[in-house]
């Protein structure tokens, strides 16, 4: 949280410190990921607030970058100048391992309302080209997020009693699952049913993860949409407890033979 | 035992295979088991089938489960395994398609090994992977490092799955068995689990136990 009082009415974003830079830059790599080296967009500033949970720490940052020119009519039609994005991440940092949860980027009008703001004052009140305001845009399930086979499943979140941004990441969290292991339910209804029980799921495996003595890592799996009972039923085999099986002869210990 | 093992490094352990949404765990963990046995017997690893023991191993019940023990004293009555190439896996239970003329493994035994951990280890080192069962509590979410529930939640009273001791070690001076499970490589580190050693968590050394191959 910045640690500078919240100035009535305004973000009050804290100014990148060195903390902001590792996760900034590893949403930076997913960004670029797949691009030349010539064509990569760069990281001009970051901004943010970290909230920690369990052993976990949740950044969300807002980063400015700029595009390359692209000149290369291969990659863009039109000839593009220099352009500056502004970005908003969500990195998901457990136990030094990086999750990208969320992204949201567009270019800017780098009109800072409230110019003039001493640059030690690290407010900000940035607003992005399509409008709304960085808070909202912060929440709002990314506008191509609507194009994507998930669209279905998006206004179902608004009747949830979830709070919005607990949904929304929850959203974001539960597409990426969608994608990874390829799943596509029949209905509205199943897809409704499937992300309940993926977020009490991932309370369980925070459960569990909280409980091991040991170095293990839990999270979210190729089961992650399956109720226990029903992981149980498909994949376990109750019967290894409830039947004696045939007696075997017990093997000689290695320091008999 | 030595301080560490992993029979994947020889060579007597196959890819990682997937059950699918089949409790056939126990004919995965047997013919991992008769596999490592073969080639430490013979010098020849095979992929051998489990679909055969799902459609023929008439004690045991295919998709709603089985118990090791039953499953090798099918594959002595049948007179062998098929490979897996030759009876490939479905998933799902068939009518027993088994020939004998196709069998390209056989076993002259079975036997249960100690619930010692260290007498594991050492025998597991000099004889080759080994079949166990274990309480899968917390795998449905588990993604990598070395799993250590605490032990009323993992108790060893409540075996619910087989797989394949392939070997044992220490990370960071935490003691381990890494073990191969059969739900695909896209589980877990590319297919493997791995369990705390010498602690008997989730009841690992409960029901240890292996084919002979004379």
């Amino acid at each position: 949280a910045p640690n500078k009082p919240r100035a009535a009415g305004a973000q009050a974003w804290e100014l990148a410190s060195p903390e902001l830079l590792g996760p900034a830059r590893f949403a930076l790599e997913i960004y670029n990921r797949g691009r030349a080296a010539g064509a990569r967009a760069a990281l001009k500033a970051v901004s943010g607030r970290v909230r920690r949970a369990g052993q976990g720490s949740l950044y969300s940052l807002k980063a400015t970058l700029v595009e390359p020119p692209c000149n290369d009519p291969t990659v863009c039609q039109l000839p593009v100048s220099k352009e500056t994005l502004l970005c908003s991440f969500e990195v998901l940092d457990e136990l030094g391992k990086h999750m990208l949860l969320r992204r949201d980027c567009g270019p800017v009008d780098t009109k800072i309302t409230g110019a003039g703001q001493p640059r030690g004052a690290g407010m900000a009140q940035i607003r992005l080209h399509s409008g709304f305001n960085l808070d909202s845009s912060l929440f709002q399930p990314n506008p191509d997020d609507r194009n994507d086979t998930f669209s279905s499943f998006l206004p179902l979140l608004n009747k949830d009693p979830l709070p919005q941004d607990f949904s929304v990441k929850m959203t974001s969290i539960f597409k990426d699952f969608v994608t990874a292991y390829n799943r596509t339910y029949e209905t509205e209804e199943e897809a409704r049913w499937r992300m309940s029980v993926f977020a009490s799921n991932m309370v369980r495996a925070q459960k569990i993860q909280a409980l091991d003595r040991g170095t293990a890592q839990y999270g979210v799996t190729k089961f992650s949409d399956l109720t226990e009972e029903e992981f149980r039923t498909i994949y376990l085999n109750p019967l290894l407890k409830e039947e004696p099986g045939q007696k075997m002869p017990l093997a000689k210990s290695i320091s008999d033979l | 035992p030595p301080p560490e093992w992993d029979w994947r490094s020889k060579g007597a352990v196959t890819k990682v295979k997937d059950q699918g949404m089949c409790g056939s765990c126990w004919a995965f963990s047997v013919t991992g088991n008769v596999e490592g046995q073969w080639f430490l017997k013979r010098g020849a690893l095979l992929s051998l089938s489990e679909q055969e023991l799902l459609d023929c191993d008439k004690v045991d019940k295919a998709c709603l489960g089985g118990l090791p023990s039953n499953a090798y004293s099918a594959i002595k009555i049948l007179g062998g395994l098929e490979t897996e190439d030759d009876y490939s896996y479905r998933g799902h239970l068939q009518t027993c398609n088994f020939s004998a003329e196709k069998a390209k493994v056989y076993i002259n035994d079975s036997v249960e090994l100690s619930k010692n951990e260290q007498k594991l280890a050492a025998w597991l080192a000099k004889k080759g992977p080994v079949s166990v069962a274990i309480n899968a509590f917390g795998m449905q979410f588990y993604r990598h490092g070395i799993s250590h529930p605490l032990r009323p939640l993992c108790s060893p009273w409540l075996i619910d799955h087989a797989v394949l001791l392939v070997g044992f070690g220490n990370r960071s001076a935490v003691p381990f068995w890494a073990i191969k499970n059969s739900w695909g490589t896209d589980w877990g580190e590319e297919g493997y689990y791995y369990l705390h050693r010498g602690s008997g968590a989730c009841g690992v050394n409960t029901m240890a136990s292996s084919a002979v191959v004379n």
